[in-house]
């Protein structure tokens, strides 16, 4: 036999909902906050006062569903860190230097211009409030009956996976991947269209009730 | 802008590239799972010339319904207010052991009104043993007459022989 363990009383006035927040974007325009909890994930929550190298992210299953991710250091290194998105949300500028400009190279012909290719960050004044992990197109994944078709713009869910009712998944795109074709300015805003198709007859009726 | 589309999504911020969806019940219409197409119009498509059927961004999955736990119904339980018990299974599933279970008796009981009336004796052992060929001695058999029987002899043995000895 063992000892009961009674369940401890709700706390009815928690603090841990959370609130808004007020905070300092483009020099000195303030704008308040609220933060949304979706499927468990808080998104545009108060970052903490000192930065966690180890704070724990949010990655995406399959099928869309998020899983936390907690990193880790092992062996001096870190493991499960939150990804690094390469240049995938940097623009690029070319700058021309002349012979001058470098500081006079000896191996550079006094007439030559030497072109630099300048990576800035994009604006992350929203993005950076979203925990969970952002799609490029590392993440893109092969589909259509040979697995031969990129999923581009998609990273999640993963093509005929199955989402139940009332679950929660999140669908993901490749930001950069709606510009403009003749401006070539990336979209501002998407919509998503969710259409009835018809099922292949090789997958009919292949789903466990 | 097609028949099929069911659900459109209020225009979001493409910097944020995500997009929670809670598959609602309604969507299914009354089946187990459909399959469905996920298309992202941006803002520079308008909607006339946006159709997802044919947009060149595409993702298929299936929406169903989630597991269920087996639970008396609804229909169930009004037919059981009103007297109605179909439990015509549970006869079948008890009557196939008891019907083994008397016959077994019934058998016990016959063999033992009968036990007087049984004979064995022809398979006793000792009628057995009666029928019983007996050969006789292996000399006296009239093939082996003339085979003589030597007498056992040791192997020869290797004898060590040392200069001490």
């Amino acid at each position: 036999w063992r000892d009961v363990v009674m369940p401890r009383p709700k706390d009815t006035t928690t603090t841990e909902a959370p609130k808004p927040w007020v905070r300092t974007i483009y020099d000195s325009a303030k704008e308040i906050v609220t933060p949304t909890v979706i499927a468990g994930i808080t998104f545009s929550a108060e970052p903490d006062k000192e930065s966690d190298p180890l704070k724990p992210w949010v990655s995406l299953k399959k099928d869309g569903s998020p899983v936390t991710i907690k990193p880790e250091i092992k062996n001096g290194r870190t493991k499960n860190a939150y990804p690094s998105y390469s240049t995938y949300f940097q623009n690029v500028y070319t700058t021309s230097l002349t012979y001058e400009d470098l500081g006079k190279p000896q191996n550079m012909d006094p007439d030559d211009i030497f072109e630099k290719e300048i990576f800035v960050d994009d604006d992350d004044t929203y993005t950076s409030l979203n925990p969970v992990m952002r799609c490029t197109p590392l993440s893109y994944f092969q589909k259509g009956p040979a697995k031969n078709i990129l999923s581009e713009p998609f990273c999640s869910p993963r093509e005929k996976t199955n989402l139940k009712v009332d679950d929660t998944y999140f669908i993901t795109w490749y930001t950069k991947f709606f510009t403009h074709p003749v401006t070539e300015q990336i979209a501002e805003k998407v919509r998503l269209h969710f259409t009835y198709v018809k099922e292949d007859a090789r997958d009919k009726n292949l789903h466990k009730r | 802008p097609e028949k099929a589309t069911f659900f459109i999504t209020e225009w979001l911020n493409n910097v944020d590239g995500i997009f929670p969806l809670e598959v609602q019940e309604a969507w299914l219409q009354g089946q187990a799972y459909r399959a469905i197409l996920v298309t992202i119009q941006p803002d520079y498509i308008n909607d006339d010339e946006f159709l997802p059927s044919t947009a060149d961004n595409g993702l298929e999955f299936i929406i169903k319904l989630g597991s269920k736990v087996f639970k008396t119904t609804k229909e169930q339980l009004a037919l059981q207010d009103a007297g109605i018990y179909n439990d015509s299974i549970y006869y079948i599933i008890l009557a196939i052991p008891m019907c083994v279970v008397v016959t077994f008796v019934g058998m016990y009981f016959f063999l033992y009104l009968t036990k007087g009336n049984r004979d064995f004796s022809d398979i006793k052992s000792s009628v057995l043993k009666s029928r019983h060929r007996v050969i006789g001695r292996i000399k006296d058999i009239k093939k082996f007459r003339g085979i003589k029987n030597h007498k056992y002899e040791e192997l020869p043995q290797f004898k060590k022989v040392s200069k001490q000895n």
